[in-house]
């Protein structure tokens, strides 16, 4: 959240065969944002880590009124750091975790 | 529970549910 203002984390993950995650995102400093979003409340959603892209899903929590147009690009890169992390943990685990 | 609202976009589902206090106090 240091420069989107937005905070991802890992709301459930399956086992590491398992390429679908739950991830929940909530607005951590407001200011950072442009556009009019809900403060104080998280948004749980699934990720695919093979068939999804953050902009994918930063398009649909705009389409679906969570956030404005313009602060879907800093939603997509708060979920692309998420990610990014995850695929590094699950890169170090042993393989069959 | 009611505080929990569901929506769905393009086939995917957003659960939206209050931050919970300790996340906020952690800001």
């Amino acid at each position: 959240a240091e420069d989107t203002g937005l905070r991802v984390e890992l709301a459930e993950e399956g086992d590491c065969s398992n390429s679908s995650l739950a991830l929940r995102l909530w607005v951590e400093d407001p200011k950072k944002l442009k556009g009019k979003h809900k403060d104080n409340e998280a948004i749980e959603f699934s990720f695919n880590l093979e068939t999804d892209t953050p902009e994918e899903v930063a398009y649909e929590m705009v389409k679906s009124g969570f956030f404005h147009e313009s602060d879907s690009k800093a939603v997509a890169k708060s979920i692309r750091d998420r990610v990014n992390l995850i695929k590094k943990a699950r890169d170090k685990k042993p393989a069959g975790c | 529970s009611s505080l929990t609202q569901v929506v769905h976009s393009a086939g995917r589902r957003f659960i939206v549910s209050p931050v919970p206090e300790s996340r906020l106090r952690e800001s």
